[in-house]
């Protein structure tokens, strides 16, 4: 563990807690695609599989359900709690079926675990995982733009999603670095990149907004 | 064992 994998998690807690800050003060999930949440939850589902096969620690483990049950906590507000259930607009959140996220990066992870040689289902699950988180935000990012203006609470909470994703890169330079036994992944670190990079335009109107301290409004 | 890199990561 350093200082930035900790930071990461941390900022990845706080932007999940924002979101449920966010759905009850509004009442509503408005400008939350539930599409992001569902890839979200199929991501830390088909990961966190070691939970029953390996033990790194208490943290570890804890992080891992708490993962899980908030994301699948939100995701049963939005589908079958009011009022949530009734304001949300399916329609607003139609970009990128699911199946279109999802049948790639399998098709993706099992080739790479077959080139690797790694051909036990937690392995290429967990491959899987890492292509797919690549993509999760991006029903997310594309409500955003739907509605353009940004409610407040809405650009925390992908704040802190891509800033959790920012400072695992600082992670795997310093791990690299620090660590003797380390090993590269190449697919972890591609994916990571492409990830972060999904942020980047956000990140820049919203630091914009932050500092001119108007609304945080997108271009069309 | 080269399937263990990254994997205590969250």
């Amino acid at each position: 563990m350093n200082i930035f994998r900790f930071a990461g998690d941390m900022s990845h807690v706080v932007s999940i807690l924002v979101l449920l800050l966010r759905l009850r003060s509004s009442k509503s999930a408005v400008g939350i695609s539930l599409k992001t949440q569902e890839l979200f939850l199929i991501v830390f589902v088909t990961r966190y599989l070691d939970l029953f096969t390996t033990f790194y620690s208490l943290y570890n483990s804890f992080m891992k359900v708490a993962y899980i049950a908030s994301t699948t906590y939100i995701i049963w507000m939005i589908r079958f709690q009011e009022p949530y259930k009734s304001k949300y607009d399916a329609s607003q959140d139609s970009f990128l079926h699911i199946k279109f996220a999802v049948a790639p990066c399998a098709g993706l992870a099992l080739f790479a675990c077959l080139v690797k040689g790694e051909l036990s289902p937690i392995d290429i699950l967990w491959t899987f995982s890492i292509f797919l988180e690549a993509l999760a935000i991006v029903p997310q990012l594309f409500v955003l733009q739907r509605y353009r203006e940004v409610e407040n609470l809405t650009g925390h909470y992908v704040f802190f999603l891509g800033a959790y994703r920012g400072l695992y890169i600082l992670n795997w330079v310093y791990r690299s670095y620090y660590e003797q036994f380390y090993r590269h992944n190449w697919l972890v670190y591609v994916s990571g990149a492409v990830q972060t990079a999904l942020y980047v335009d956000f990140f820049y109107y919203y630091v914009v907004s932050k500092y001119y301290g108007g609304k945080l409004t997108l271009p069309t | 064992k080269v399937t263990e890199e990254m994997k205590d990561e969250l």
